[in-house]
């Protein structure tokens, strides 16, 4: 009770009042290294107690902090453009869901190791692995969400994350007294397979008419997209269809100018 | 660049304070993104799909959405690796709606709904809310996205 309790958000700088609870804090998935994860948890609206937890992870690798699901896409509270406040998002999923928001692995955002080594070893194993310790043990920090119903969402890289993680659950339900309700998985414009996702992206530029015929052959022709690192020809090819023929726009939202 | 944003205001005292974060003073600031982590990434498994079937296997709900204006991991990407899945459909092809708009087009597949987002980009939610939010309440609900 006390750690929840340490645990509560009596209110954000600039945050508009609000009638959900949220909690913000860490929780140490591995005492040896000293790894710890921060997580924010806003609550439904209205009935949490109903409602079922929803796990939000980013991508990157390295990007999965509070930057992007929690405060520019799904999260209760947009920042103000002079970073003074905050205002409410009408549309937030906290209307249907208790979301918990984890900065993960290590190194990103709040998240933090005391071995410092951490941050030039860290990949999908040991995200996986530390994210399911989280989730277990801040399970015995908040008890009342033991039985309820989970469901694990995110995009891009978190098309590893979110998968895999619900694989340690299923590896961890199979051999614990207390499994975890998992009930589903949900991804966006997720990384899902080398190969297929590359042929899948050039593919696109081309039927987009981002780059020209000679450039979608050339890469078709010269880059191996089974290899998760590309050749330096290939790499030639790829700079020289986004510097030169993709122009000045936003590669995320391709109708839209770059961020300056 | 609402990410600028938030590189000022989680890296403000009083917020750091609110949230409870950063209390072993962390030696380098709060960044959204953590290039060292992204440069140094150590493992990476070159294919999701095999998880999928292990998940599916398992009873475990999936949905896959896609922005149709991201280029980074595009809609097209998705669907050549969803296909090498070669899921039996359940419901065909359709634009699904939302407040008399398209929202995108979807196929039900035996153990995986797959549905695109028109008009959004990589972060979906952030570009088309409203039809993203609908998009999760039909995921919660493992109900058909609707059809008018």
């Amino acid at each position: 009770r006390e750690e929840e309790e340490a645990d509560r958000i009596i209110s954000l700088p600039g945050q508009p009042k609000v009638t959900f609870q949220q909690f913000s804090g860490y929780v140490t998935v591995n005492h040896v290294a000293g790894r710890s994860l921060f997580y924010w948890l806003t609550e439904a609206v209205s009935n949490p107690l109903s409602k079922p937890l929803v796990i939000w992870l980013n991508g990157g690798p390295g990007c999965s902090s509070v930057a992007y699901g929690a405060s520019e896409e799904i999260g209760p509270f947009k920042i103000n453009k002079t970073s003074s406040g905050l205002y409410m998002n009408k549309l937030s999923w906290n209307l249907d869901a208790n979301l918990l928001f984890l900065e993960t692995p290590a190194g990103v955002g709040f998240s933090y190791s005391n071995t410092s080594s951490d941050l030039y070893d860290t990949g999908d194993r040991r995200t996986a692995r530390d994210s399911l310790a989280f989730l277990v043990h801040w399970m015995n920090r908040f008890p009342r969400y033991k039985h309820r119903e989970i469901y694990i969402t995110g995009e891009s890289y978190a098309g590893h994350y979110v998968p895999q993680l619900a694989r340690e659950i299923l590896s961890y339900n199979a051999n614990s007294k207390h499994p975890l309700n998992l009930k589903g998985i949900m991804v966006g414009n997720a990384v899902t397979d080398n190969y297929y996702d590359n042929l899948g992206t050039v593919t696109y530029w081309w039927s987009h008419a981002m780059i020209s015929d000679k450039t979608f052959h050339q890469l078709v022709n010269t880059c191996d997209f089974h290899r998760a690192k590309n050749s330096d020809e290939c790499e030639t090819l790829y700079s020289y269809a986004m510097d030169k023929e993709f122009g000045n726009i936003d590669q995320y939202n391709i109708y839209a100018p770059p961020c300056n | 660049c609402t990410e600028k944003y938030a590189e000022k205001y989680y890296n403000r005292p009083d917020v750091q304070k609110a949230l409870h974060a950063n209390t072993t003073k962390i030696p380098y600031k709060w960044t959204a993104c953590s290039e060292t982590l992204n440069r140094n990434w150590n493992d990476s498994e070159a294919s999701i799909l095999p998880v999928y079937r292990q998940l599916m296997a398992a009873g475990i709900r999936i949905w896959v959405f896609s922005g149709d204006v991201d280029s980074v991991v595009p809609v097209t990407a998705t669907r050549y690796s969803l296909a090498q899945l070669k899921l039996k459909v359940k419901i065909p092809w359709y634009p699904w709606y939302v407040k008399k708009q398209v929202g995108g087009w979807t196929e039900v597949y035996e153990g995986l709904t797959f549905a695109t987002v028109r008009g959004a980009g990589h972060e979906v939610p952030l570009f088309k809310p409203r039809v993203a939010l609908e998009l999760f309440r039909a995921f919660l609900r493992d109900k058909p996205l609707s059809k008018s």
